[in-house]
């Protein structure tokens, strides 16, 4: 579904770790400050090659909507999936 | 490039496909997956073989929604797959619930998004590299893949570069490089091994590979040709002839059988209605007396071969051949002409043959493949087992 709404991008940007996890949980959408929200933006936009605006502008939305693997972008310790 | 931080530590892998998508043959799914580990082996010493059962390195699954990895899929679009880093176990998972497909540009393509899942299955994480195979991003279809210096530099600085000239050795005909390798039993009658040029070599519709000679027919298996070859063409296809000119299986399932200026069309060993019929009817454009057909792995095309030219035939298309056909087969780099026969093997592979020898195409590449010993190779040794 496209990205369309801001809360959707919170939960596309910690699900592709930009954000916390948390901020995957719908209960606590909202709950980012600004200075991590538009961090998590300029991040995204500088890896995906787009302008950096830290602004979650129509280029933004658009690329956050195309299909892609589910794998995280920025790999940390807390990517602790395992494979069972 | 990006590396998550864990490799492997031996640089044999194994894998197998314990969960089939629901909309393609498994022959193809088998090959499509072959060819996209392959593509991690072109620069490294890694080989990634298949088994069908018991313990594997990479496991490969096509499941949808939760999957009992807390990594739910989200229906079509959005996410197409993921998999674990080789900390983490090195699984493959795709969301069935995409359109999978090969050689189209409709839905999405299978080889390209399992090369990319495998890049992580190996140790890559995520690309900023818009032209990486591992950017995050689907970039649609890519009739003819390249490998990115990025990737290439990526999957080194973990594996190191290739150093045998061999090419993976999940890539059939066996080489004979391999410790286990035992020579296949010689054919009956061993006189494919004085005279080695084929009529045809095609795949059944269950994936199995039959050459074609005067009016015998010799079944190749993985690793040899199978006991009790050859036998007659009339006795499996009734109704055929011998001297067949070209062969090749299409998606639909159906055999097709061309000689001179007609063709028949079977369905396993039954003939498909009333058959011959003028080649000129049912392929329109396409000429008669050929050397070679074949479905060419890149684009799900027909692909026929005559003298120094080449035709394309898309069924779904009106006219079904272009006017901008017959070109000329030196666009195959490396390809001679007056080919005797061409072949997509089930390893997704494409060869041709001509005479006593035969070439492997890099479908990427758009030429013929570099390799050691170099092509064209011995038919006889490498397809038919003959010492």
């Amino acid at each position: 579904a496209p990205v369309s709404t801001t809360s959707q991008a919170e939960i596309y940007l910690s699900q592709f770790g930009y954000l916390p996890a948390s901020a995957r949980n719908p209960a606590s959408s909202g709950l980012q400050d600004k200075h991590t929200w538009v961090s998590a933006i300029e991040e995204f936009q500088n890896f995906a090659g787009l302008n950096v605006t830290g602004e979650l502008d129509e280029e933004t939305m658009k690329l956050m909507s195309l299909p892609r693997c589910g794998v995280r972008d920025r790999v940390g310790s807390s990517d602790t999936r395992s494979k069972r | 490039y990006a590396l998550q931080g864990s490799r492997w530590r031996v640089k044999n892998l194994t894998y197998k496909i314990s969960k089939y998508p629901k909309r393609l043959k498994r022959v193809d799914v088998d090959a499509e997956i072959a060819r996209a580990f392959a593509v991690w082996s072109e620069d490294t010493d890694l080989t990634f073989t298949r088994k069908t059962s018991g313990p594997v390195h990479i496991e490969i699954k096509f499941v949808e929604s939760e999957h009992g990895d807390g990594d739910a899929f989200d229906g079509q679009g959005g996410t197409l797959a993921h998999a674990f880093f080789p900390v983490f176990g090195g699984d493959a998972h795709f969301d069935d619930a995409e359109l999978w497909t090969i050689g189209s540009p409709r839905g999405t393509n299978l080889f390209q998004v399992a090369a990319h899942e495998f890049g992580h299955s190996l140790g890559l994480s995520h690309s900023d590299q818009s032209s990486a195979l591992m950017a995050p991003f689907y970039r649609g279809f890519e009739p003819v893949f390249k490998l990115d210096e990025d990737d290439k530099a990526a999957i080194q600085s973990l594996y190191g570069r290739k150093t045998n000239q061999y090419t993976p050795t999940n890539v059939y005909p066996p080489s004979t490089q391999r410790p286990s390798y035992t020579p296949p039993k010689v054919p009956l009658d061993g006189s494919v091994c004085k005279d080695s040029k084929v009529d045809t070599i095609f795949n059944s519709e269950n994936g199995d590979t039959f050459a074609f000679k005067g009016d015998k027919y010799y079944k190749l298996t993985t690793d040899s040709v199978e006991e009790g070859y050859p036998k007659l063409i009339s006795k499996n296809w009734p109704g055929l002839p011998a001297n067949i000119d070209a062969a090749f299986t299409y998606k639909n399932g159906k055999t097709y059988f061309f000689k001179g200026t007609q063709y028949w069309r079977y369905h396993g060993s039954q003939m498909d209605g009333a058959y011959p019929k003028e080649i000129s009817e049912g392929f329109t454009g396409i000429p008669d007396h050929l050397d070679a057909a074949m479905v060419w792995g890149g684009n799900g095309k027909i692909y026929f071969f005559k003298g120094s030219k080449f035709w394309r035939f898309d069924p779904a298309k009106k006219p079904p051949v272009k006017a901008s056909y017959p070109k000329p087969i030196s666009n195959w780099e490396g390809v001679p002409n007056n080919l005797d026969a061409a072949l997509r093997y089930t390893n997704g592979y494409t060869y041709f043959f001509k005479g006593d020898k035969y070439y492997r195409f890099h479908d990427a590449r758009f030429a013929v493949d570099t390799a050691t010993p170099p092509f064209p190779r011995p038919t006889a040794h490498w397809w038919f087992g003959c010492k």
